[in-house]
């Protein structure tokens, strides 16, 4: 880039590893440790046997907290807090989930189908009483096909850090200031995949429409949810989750 | 009308 020095975008590299390591909310070492630990049937059947009400509401719980890993990440990589603050905003509401669904690759077991979930590894069976299958299956389909391209660490941290920093969400308010720094941050990726011998995953990465449509139907299901239980969200749901969902 | 993202991102790091 013209008005990138190379030294910028190491320090940028550097920048984004370190924000991510210090907010990726579990170690990899102790996922993979924690594989073979299963939910056993009994188990399963405890948790459909749950109200729809109640596993929304844990599951909700998880998800902020995935989410509020997310925020730190972004307040802690380098331009995110010179964006302005309607931006930071428009950028974490569009973004932070997909985060988390790229995130969670790494707490997926291709072997089995399993994902870590309230500290041990859960089948789509587990979250049945959500009424949401088609939902789980396709993030679980997602979180697959992710698993087949063995993103490193370094990986993922940059790839997130693109998710979130992305030029064409709408209502924007320095469009051209988020542009800069996404351009820097890909030149960032790019060459450490060259660096590494990995630039064939580059067409490998999931479009964009994929993350969209996933959040999409997340809220979608979270929208009928609400219809039918308007109360148990208003009362119970995290306000962080409520913020950026409905 | 985003209270609780404009106070997470607010506070410095946690």
């Amino acid at each position: 880039s013209p008005n990138s020095s190379v030294t910028e975008i190491e320090h940028l590299t550097q920048n984004v590893l370190k924000s991510y390591r210090e907010t990726c909310q579990l170690r990899l070492e102790d996922l993979q440790l924690l594989r073979l630990e299963t939910f056993s049937w009994e188990e399963v059947r405890s948790y459909q046997k749950k109200s729809m009400e109640e596993m929304w509401e844990r599951c909700a719980c998880r998800i902020t907290e995935a989410i509020q890993y997310v925020v730190e990440f972004a307040k802690r990589m380098g331009g995110f807090m010179e964006l302005c603050q309607n931006d930071q905003i428009v950028l974490l509401k569009a973004g932070a989930m997909e985060v988390v669904l790229v995130r969670m690759c790494r707490a997926f077991n291709s072997e089995n189908r399993t994902v870590f979930f309230e500290g041990k590894y859960a089948g789509p069976e587990l979250f049945k009483s959500l009424g949401c299958n088609e939902l789980i299956n396709s993030i679980f389909d997602f979180a697959h096909s992710l698993c087949s391209l063995h993103f490193s660490e370094n990986e993922i941290a940059l790839f997130t850090a693109l998710v979130l920093i992305n030029s064409s969400r709408p209502w924007l308010q320095e469009k051209d200031k988020v542009e800069r720094l996404q351009n820097n941050l890909e030149l960032a990726f790019k060459h450490m995949l060259r660096k590494t011998h990995r630039e064939s995953i580059l067409a490998k990465l999931p479009p964009k429409g994929k993350l969209r449509s996933l959040c999409y139907q997340h809220m979608e299901k979270l929208r009928s949810f609400r219809q039918m239980y308007p109360i148990i969200v208003h009362a119970v749901f995290p306000p962080l989750y409520k913020e950026l969902f409905s | 009308k985003h209270r609780i993202l404009h106070k997470l991102l607010q506070n410095g790091n946690s």
